[in-house]
């Protein structure tokens, strides 16, 4: 099983190479790209080891096939539909962001409960009723959803994206969901990163 | 040297105990509190090991004096002073958040170089000119800042807050940043977050 940490290291080399690429290198070997990202040529190696046989001894990587590679075991070969679920600050703000876009990822619709907001239209997209939700997920053929509902909300509107089949959930509301074997979800804490910061703070203070 | 992964973790158990405490719960044993997180309580009692003797053989730990370890150790037994760079979709989302002030991360201030934005109240900041900055964070003493500019903006943003001599970057722009030794990055990728989802749909298609 493949860990996260080394999905993580591979969405780096593909922006990595398409960098390079952009600036017409054709082949990279693994120690350049251990060189780049910080890390040992052997820790490289290991993480493409999982997927396959990329590259030639001796010539290392083309830069546009080991790409295309990790396009295909990432998914960014391919267009996906998303749709958040909460209509607030961090919802709306993550409305018409060109870097998911860019990455092939959709925000089609957006969802809330509070009449007020139902039928507005923030920048390019309508709030629809969270009533809808599974007809509408199913029209737009919705493949991952994103929640930002407050953390009291957060589990019941969880039970809902999993009854539509949806597989994967990026979640912003500081609470762990209970979800299905064979559902994702990816955790952003905010608060915690700060956390990191005030330790790494501390941790000097006390040396 | 202590993991990002063991600090993550000693967040995850300060909110743990939070809960078991409102509870009424006194005691927690390392097993009980790995059945709680879904680790090893070989992995909760490494984990405290780096700061030294916490519980007691056979007893366990105290939920209140362990939550007081952990607050030391993570820096929150103390407030800090937070500002963020960038009024725009993110900066904004992120003023009065409540949760960053639960944990005592005040956001005092909010910069901005867009004079059609600089001295706006946006909810209760002050949009102020990222001219004033190091003025600024010397007045507040501000600790830790937040970038929330575009990605070709950031790295010379951050320029200027280690300039300013505050040594804790959150950065939300898709950029990696130089930053001189002593200073602490934490990088938010919500685009990565979505390839991690698309890898694992992908994958689960695959086999
Ligand atoms: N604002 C931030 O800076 C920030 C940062 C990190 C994480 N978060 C977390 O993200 C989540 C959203 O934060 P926010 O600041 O956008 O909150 P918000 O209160 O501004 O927005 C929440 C939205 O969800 C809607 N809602 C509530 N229950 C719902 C339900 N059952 N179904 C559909 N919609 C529902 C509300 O009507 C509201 O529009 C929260 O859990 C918060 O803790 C916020
Ligand atoms: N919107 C999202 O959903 C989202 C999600 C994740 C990450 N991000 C990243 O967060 C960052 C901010 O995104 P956004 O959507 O808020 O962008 P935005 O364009 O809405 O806001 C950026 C703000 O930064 C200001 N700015 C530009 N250069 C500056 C400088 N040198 N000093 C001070 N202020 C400056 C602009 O005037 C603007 O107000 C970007 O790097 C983006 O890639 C955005």
């Amino acid at each position: 099983k493949v860990s996260l940490s080394t999905v993580r290291r591979l969405s780096k080399y593909y922006r990595t190479l398409a960098d390079l690429i952009k600036d017409g290198v054709e082949y990279v070997s693994s120690d350049e790209l251990a060189r780049i990202e910080g890390l040992t040529s052997a820790q490289v190696r290991k993480d493409f080891s999982f997927f396959g046989n990329f590259g030639k001894r001796g010539l290392g990587y083309t830069t546009l096939d080991l790409k295309q590679n990790i396009a295909e075991i990432l998914g960014l070969d391919r267009q996906w539909n998303v749709a958040i679920i909460g209509a607030g600050n961090i919802g709306t703000a993550l409305i018409d962001y060109k870097e998911f876009a860019a990455h092939g990822f959709h925000l089609k619709m957006i969802f809330d409960n509070d009449p007020s907001k139902i039928g507005k239209k923030i920048k390019s997209l309508y709030v629809k009723d969270i009533e809808t939700m599974s007809e509408e997920f199913e029209k737009e053929k919705i493949d991952i959803a994103i929640l930002a509902v407050p953390a009291e909300a957060a589990q019941q509107a969880a039970d809902r994206i999993v009854k539509t089949g949806v597989k994967a959930i990026l979640n912003f509301a500081p609470r762990s969901l209970n979800v299905p074997e064979g559902t994702a979800v990816r955790q952003e804490n905010t608060a915690m990163e700060l956390e990191a910061l005030s330790y790494f703070i501390t941790s000097k203070q006390k040396q």
